[in-house]
């Protein structure tokens, strides 16, 4: 028996809305610590990990780790019927089919349940190691996500550059080049529009700018966005889902043959 | 020329 009981339920929705595009079945795995998921696109270039706690929900039962193999696009046709104020609960019993999805309005007057079909997933779970960075940015989400959409009309790749100078965006294209430098500024009144750069030392790495701007697509879960770098690592993209957990998504870089 | 990698090349199965 899984039951799941999500005040802000708004939060899955654009859960799903940051990832359906990149990834179109996955399995969520629900075990004590949460809610959880992680899985590669189609053509294995970016991987993303979700993982919501479960004190992060207000009434969080699964007596036994299951794995709900879903459809995200039929996922999300579900959730859009929820209103951006319902309280999502999620349910499900041990070696069932389907998942069902309860939306309860703010003044409880309007209760509705989905339920959905669950489907077997072949999936092969990665161990992400824990990496020291070489560089690690974090800043506003909606100043990223506005590079790599402005960058992502001049070129197809990105070199992002972490140097003491800042964090450089740079791509080229058959019109021309772009640059796009921020530098660390410290914000008095908003942390949220502060630019930190911690550096052990210099990073340079080339991304293709498809899948950062599908990333971008969680920029409403956070105001803020880290990037982590290490020399010719992944890059690692995450936006913090605010008291309860994060979405990561890593992408594997461009590297000379 | 640069060559997209694989994301699976840097992490383990498990």
């Amino acid at each position: 028996m899984l039951e799941l009981r999500l005040v802000q339920g708004s939060l899955l929705k654009k859960v799903l809305d940051a990832i359906k595009d990149l990834v179109t079945d996955a399995n969520f795995d629900c075990s004590e610590s949460g809610f959880s998921l992680q899985a590669m696109d189609s053509s294995h270039v970016a991987l993303v990990a979700l993982l919501l706690r479960s004190d992060g929900f207000e009434h969080y039962r699964c007596d036994r780790n299951l794995s709900m193999g879903m459809n995200l696009t039929n996922m999300s046709k579900m959730l859009k019927c929820a209103g951006n104020d319902d309280i999502i609960t999620i349910k499900a019993d041990d070696g069932g089919d389907s998942v069902t999805f309860m939306f309860e309005s703010p003044s409880q007057d309007k209760v509705s349940d989905f339920e959905m079909k669950l489907m077997d997933i072949d999936s092969e779970h990665l161990g992400i190691p824990e990496t020291e960075y070489h560089a690690i940015v974090k800043m506003p989400s909606a100043e990223f996500a506005r590079i790599c959409r402005d960058l992502s009309t001049i070129g197809d790749t990105v070199v992002i550059s972490v140097s003491k100078d800042g964090v450089k965006f740079s791509t080229s294209g058959d019109i021309g080049s772009a640059n796009v430098v921020c530098r660390q500024n410290n914000s008095v009144d908003n942390k949220d529009n502060e630019t930190v750069i911690e550096m052990n030392e210099p990073v340079s790495l080339t991304f293709a700018l498809r899948y950062l701007n599908s990333f971008t697509k969680a920029t409403t879960l956070s105001n803020t966005v880290t990037l982590s770098m290490s020399k010719e690592l992944p890059v690692v993209v995450e936006y913090k889902i605010a008291e309860i957990g994060h979405i990561r998504f890593y992408l594997a870089p461009k590297i000379e043959d | 020329m640069k060559k997209q990698q694989s994301i699976s090349r840097f992490f383990t199965a498990t």
